[in-house]
């Protein structure tokens, strides 16, 4: 987290909020009841109080303005800048300015103004932008779940560092960005696109070219607004330029119509309820499916499972139990298990070596 | 007429920098070396900050993330 230079902060616990307008986006119990939540965020990890108020002057006025407004901080139409605010203090301090030329909602439909809001209070109080991608105060917008949202523990140490801690007996946490290094780092899924590397973990992505040392971590939000958290298994199928995730008994195909379909369509039994891992051979366009110990190959011009499957895992990939994620890269097949990753070459059917996880992070 | 793509690009970078990371561009244009010197410095900064590789260079990534919607209180103190 990084707090505002000078460490500005209000002097009182007991603060008053004020909605001057709202957007016609949404409905003006909508645009309410999306601050209130916004201001809980805050008011749930540090003994803050926030008051609403319908007349005179609030300490954090709120608003959705049009472009040049006077405080020399315009707006410039839709995306670009949705909002801002201003650090702790008298008159114009901690205010908060939406633009009004966004499309504000309550779901990840346009943008979402509790996300935004909470974001903004941040700075209300006293926090700066946070290099964090997975922390609320990190500068660019990404969708996040608004039903199942925790405060990031980045969040949570800066306005603690700010305010103290919960008058609460149990101090609430939040999750961790994972760090990228981390000996112990799993992941959930892992698939090539466009030549780029994709890993899975949770709500984060990794983004890893080949020919860049370094590696991008997101929020999956960020790339695919709609697709949820906890990726099971990916792959891409390059011939039809598609990318195939799963999640449950659920397949999710990009930029396709006609989904999310069941995974019982490609043929599995119906006591199959997840898939660990996947990759597709584009050579023989074969799919391979990892479910527990056993895995299924699909043929993707016949669009059915081959017969014979599913087989044992360990009857051809050796003992290395359940698969978490699987790609195929140069020729080898890479097979994600816990902190660690297979490599096995398809011709000669023997492990090459057992590398970390983080390998092609240059960790 | 439409701007090049790459002037595009380049007016999309100064707005940016200006906005988020204190870039000064209102000096006289015999000191367009030191603007493009502070520019340079300006996007290691944001490069640094987003975790991307810094070189100082308007390459592919650092646009794209440029392009990104965001918030509009600068990354570095005023």
């Amino acid at each position: 987290y990084v707090l505002i230079d000078g460490n500005p902060k209000w002097p009182r616990n007991d603060l008053t909020y004020r909605i001057i307008n709202r957007t016609p986006d949404m409905r003006p119990a909508d645009v309410d009841e999306a601050i209130k939540q916004a201001f809980e965020v805050w008011s749930n990890v540090v003994p803050l109080t926030f008051r609403k108020i319908e007349d005179g002057a609030a300490d954090i006025m709120m608003s959705f303005q049009f472009r040049d407004h006077g405080d020399g901080y315009p707006f410039y139409g839709p995306h670009g800048t949705l909002a801002h605010a201003f650090q702790p203090g008298p008159r114009i301090g901690g205010d908060v300015h939406f633009d009004e030329e966004e499309t504000w909602t309550k779901n990840s439909k346009g943008y979402n103004l509790f996300i935004v809001a909470a974001h903004e209070l941040g700075h209300s109080l006293g926090l700066a932008h946070s290099p964090d991608p997975g922390s609320l105060m990190y500068p660019n917008y990404a969708y996040r779940d608004t039903k199942e949202f925790h405060l990031p523990q980045d969040d949570i140490n800066g306005i603690q560092a700010i305010y103290g801690q919960s008058l609460q007996p149990v101090q609430p946490t939040g999750p961790s960005t994972p760090r990228t290094c981390d000996p112990n780092l799993s992941f959930d899924a892992v698939a090539t696109l466009r030549g780029e590397m994709l890993f899975f973990k949770g709500r984060y992505l990794w983004r890893k070219h080949p020919q860049i040392r370094e590696t991008e971590i997101n929020l999956i939000s960020q790339f695919w607004p709609t697709l949820p958290a906890g990726i099971q298994a990916a792959y891409e199928d390059v011939e039809k330029d598609q990318f195939v995730l799963f999640k449950g008994n659920t397949i999710l195909v990009s930029l396709v119509h006609g989904y999310p379909k069941r995974i019982h369509q490609l043929g599995f039994p119906k006591t199959v309820k997840r898939i660990n891992a996947a990759f597709s051979d584009k050579n023989t366009r074969k799919t391979y499916f990892f479910v527990a110990n056993k895995y299924w190959r699909y043929d993707e011009n016949r669009q059915s499972m081959d017969e014979g499957y599913p087989r044992n895992i360990i009857s051809v990939f050796g003992k290395i139990g359940k698969v978490d994620a699987a790609f195929q890269h140069d020729g080898y097949i890479y097979l994600f298990h816990g902190r660690k990753q297979t490599q096995f070459d398809p011709n000669t059917k023997q492990v090459v070596r057992v590398l970390k996880s983080t390998s092609w992070f240059g960790c | 007429a439409p701007l090049a793509p790459e002037v595009d690009t380049m007016m999309l970078a100064e707005g940016y920098l200006r906005n988020f990371y204190g870039l000064e561009t209102e000096l006289h244009p015999s000191f367009k070396r030191k603007i493009t010197d502070s520019v340079s410095e300006k996007l290691k900064k944001m490069q640094s900050f987003f975790g991307l590789k810094v070189t100082g260079k308007l390459n592919n990534e650092t646009v794209e993330m440029m392009k990104q919607p965001r918030c509009g209180v600068p990354d570095i103190g005023e």
